[in-house]
């Protein structure tokens, strides 16, 4: 799994 | 992906119907200000990240369209409702406030205060249709419109689910908090569904049990 969550939902 | 994309259109279709419906009755009846003021405080505290963050135009743009038309919403429900007495409305929002900005503190991805208001405001979204739904059910029945809006409003979160079990699939991503919220969103909204479906499908009168 990636590390770090990228806010890119909305 | 096709449910993401969905789930966002059906976003924006829900606040088309909510602003037309406002803008053509001229009126705020059976709709909750409460539930629209929770929306701009999900909006604005969700979206802090426009000023430092970029992720591409149509994410800028979107987020931009839900703050701005969240807070359009709210001017427009004041406007029409100083003749009208919101006697439905009265559901006590800080018990959801609280206890959402509490969970915040407790899951983020972070204990820095963008990553806690991110946070605060998926739990305040999981729970914000409620006054919404309280109303509607101490009224007993309600415009078509209002539920139409309702349904494309709850339809958005459900079909992030799909989305999410995509984007696990596809690219490895696996945001438990959003994952959660979202079926927490999904399940408050799952009653409303089943009474939505006995509506529309079998034009029965519209009821919460």
């Amino acid at each position: 799994l990636k590390g770090g969550i990228i806010h890119d939902e909305l | 992906n096709i449910f993401r994309i969905a789930g966002d259109l059906s976003h924006l279709v829900s606040i088309f119907i909510l602003i037309n419906t406002i803008n053509v009755k001229k009126s705020a009846q059976g709709i909750s200000l409460k539930t629209n003021i929770l929306y701009a405080v999900v909006f604005v505290t969700r979206y802090v990240d426009l000023l430092y963050s970029y992720t591409s135009l149509y994410n800028t743009l979107m987020k931009i369209f839900f703050i701005s038309s969240s807070i359009y919403t709210i001017v427009m429900l004041k406007k029409y409702s100083k003749n009208i007495q919101q006697y439905n409305d009265d559901f006590k929002i800080e018990y959801l406030i609280a206890p959402s900005f509490v969970l915040g503190l407790i899951f983020n991805h972070g204990f820095k205060f963008s990553e806690i208001l991110w946070s605060f405001s998926l739990w305040l979204e999981s729970v914000s249709i409620l006054p919404q739904l309280f109303m509607l059910q101490k009224s007993g029945e309600s415009q078509l419109l209002t539920t139409h809006y309702i349904f494309a409003l709850g339809l958005y979160r459900a079909l992030y689910i799909p989305n999410w079990i995509y984007r696990y699939f596809a690219e490895g991503r696996f945001d438990k908090l959003a994952i959660t919220t979202g079926i927490i969103q999904t399940l408050v909204y799952s009653d409303f569904f089943y009474v939505y479906y006995q509506k529309v499908i079998k034009n029965i009168g519209f009821s919460l049990p």
